[in-house]
């Protein structure tokens, strides 16, 4: 039963549980935690390695030298311009102020996504299936399509793009810097045991964009009374802070830290309840208030708090997760660190269903419609969306300027070695 | 429940095989090698399938065929139980007959089963 029990499978075995366990990719044979492997934590996870037998090449880094031989920081601008001897990363990319951006989520940020067609027998065909490899050998994730760090076009035909696509967009240099460290199940509690797969060198690297994303692990759990279970918000400021002081420690200076806040997640229930699951679509004999039961009843649902016929204890779910975001709202106004500044945004459902609206959507279509909990393709573009014109008008610095350059790095460089 | 991810995945499976026994008006037995057949061969996926359908397929067409939902054959072949003291959890509206009822009779129906001899863990 266990594959893993045969001898000649063994060492790959336990290979791919540390990978998994760290969130740090599997196949990394420089160990400078970027790969040229897709999925166990690859560069679906963060951006694609351009040397996987050289250490200090990796995305993100400043540049060696300006990269007049080689590509050390993978962003597909290297060489020197035969015209006036000018090394390339330095005419288009010096005072850029190139960033990356960092995402530390869990199932939500690495985008949890289980394809409707999987069980909708009425659909099933033999390319229903041809993309099971990938997600199994990604813990379920997307992040590849995810609102953060996502760099494949939309499968959903969205036009809004991934915050890492739009900083791209902004300044080409800062090509393939994207690190999604998002891990289903985390939360402040548990964020401890992976932050250290965080991949930044203090004076080596150009800073980074972090979001700081637990959105829902504090409040949820899968036990039958819940409440005991939940963060307080005691807990969540201990914890929190102890984060950002490992980032202050860890981050270039000149970086910034974005904490955002918990959703209203009583959204659900109201969305959801007496619609059909997929699995009751064909006969019409399961709703989602059924299948919330069912993994209720097993102690294996991902939120009993709010995945609950109990308005109460909904309502008290919605409630500590708003004493939750207030508490990142007065570590946000009050803390301050030396390599970065430190803000809040809050998670706000409603604006983005307000927007779907208006383009004729409706409500439940924003959410996965197999797990009936996270936020799907199409809301964590409008989100990143909403996220990006939030900064942008708020604290443009954040962002960084537009790179006068970028016709001309697509003009040489072309896609500059794609992802 | 330590096996809640075991019973879940046990009773989506059966609802599949159910649905597309349904939808092409086919025996039990098609609709487990038609969804074998769409699985990649990938990560042993598509002989894992093979393997589950020739270990545990008599079993699953003789409760099918019995009009068995598929808690009431997941709880049968044992992918599920009811912890005593715990209620019973299921996906489906329960049997208009009773569940204890129901239950005893699909036991009935799989047992001597050479399949219920091992434990399920291997």
């Amino acid at each position: 039963a266990d594959i893993c029990c045969l001898p000649f499978l063994a060492k790959i075995c336990q290979e791919i549980k540390s990978a998994i366990q760290n969130s740090v990719p599997f196949k990394d044979v420089d160990s400078d935690k970027y790969s040229v492997f897709p999925t166990l934590r690859g560069y679906h996870w963060r951006g694609r390695d351009c040397n996987d037998s050289d250490e200090m090449a990796y995305p993100g880094r400043r540049p060696d030298n300006w990269d007049a031989h080689q590509d050390s920081n993978c962003n597909g601008i290297w060489g020197v311009d035969p015209k006036d001897g000018i090394p390339y990363e330095k005419k288009f990319c010096e005072g850029s102020q190139p960033r990356g951006i960092i995402l530390l989520g869990d199932s939500a940020g690495a985008h949890f996504h289980i394809p409707p067609e999987w069980i909708t027998a009425s659909q099933m065909s033999l390319k229903s299936f041809f993309n099971l490899p990938t997600a199994l050998t990604n813990e379920l994730n997307w992040p590849q399509l995810s609102g953060a760090t996502g760099f494949l076009n939309s499968t959903s035909r969205m036009k809004e793009n991934s915050i890492y696509l739009r900083l791209r967009k902004r300044n080409r240099c800062n090509h393939r810097d994207y690190q999604n460290l998002s891990k289903n199940g985390a939360s402040s509690q548990n964020l401890e045991r992976f932050i250290e797969s965080l991949s930044r060198k203090e004076l080596l690297d150009h800073p980074a964009i972090v979001i700081y994303a637990m959105i829902g692990n504090d409040v949820c759990s899968r036990k039958i009374d819940p409440v005991p279970e939940m963060t307080t918000p005691e807990q969540f400021y201990s914890k929190v802070m102890e984060s950002l002081k490992f980032l202050n420690s860890h981050l270039p200076n000149g970086s910034h830290v974005i904490l955002y806040g918990l959703p209203d997640g009583a959204f659900l229930w109201d969305h959801l309840h007496d619609r059909y699951h997929p699995l009751g679509q064909l006969n019409e004999d399961v709703t989602y208030d059924q299948f919330y039961s069912f993994l209720s009843c097993l102690q294996i649902t991902p939120c009993h708090g709010w995945m609950s016929s109990n308005q109460t204890l909904r309502t008290l779910t919605s409630e500590r997760a708003e004493q939750l975001s207030n508490t990142l709202k007065k570590i946000a106004t009050s803390k301050k660190f030396t390599n970065f500044d430190l803000f809040y945004v809050a998670f706000d459902f409603q604006e983005i269903t307000k927007k779907w609206q208006k383009r004729g959507g409706q409500p439940w279509q924003l959410i996965e419609p197999v797990d009936g909990f996270h936020p799907n393709e199409i809301a964590l573009l409008l989100l990143a969306d909403g996220f990006w014109n939030k900064v942008q008008h708020q604290w443009p610095h954040i962002l960084g300027k537009e790179n006068p350059f970028n016709p001309q790095i697509e003009q040489v460089f072309g896609d500059q070695g794609g992802h | 429940h330590a096996n809640g991810h075991v019973c879940v995945g046990c009773v989506v499976v059966l609802s599949v095989i159910e649905q597309l026994a349904q939808v092409h008006n086919a025996t039990a037995q098609a609709a487990m090698e038609r969804l074998c057949s769409y699985l990649p061969v990938k990560l042993f996926l598509k002989s894992t399938c093979y393997l589950v359908v020739r270990t545990f397929g008599p079993d699953i067409i003789k409760l099918l065929n019995a009009d068995m939902s598929a808690d009431v054959v997941c709880h049968a072949l044992e992918f599920c139980e009811q912890v005593p003291g715990q209620p019973l959890c299921h996906l489906y509206p329960l049997p208009k007959v009773a569940w204890k009822f129901t239950l005893e009779k699909a036991r009935e129906i799989v047992k001597g089963s050479p399949t219920l001899k091992y434990s399920r863990s291997s």
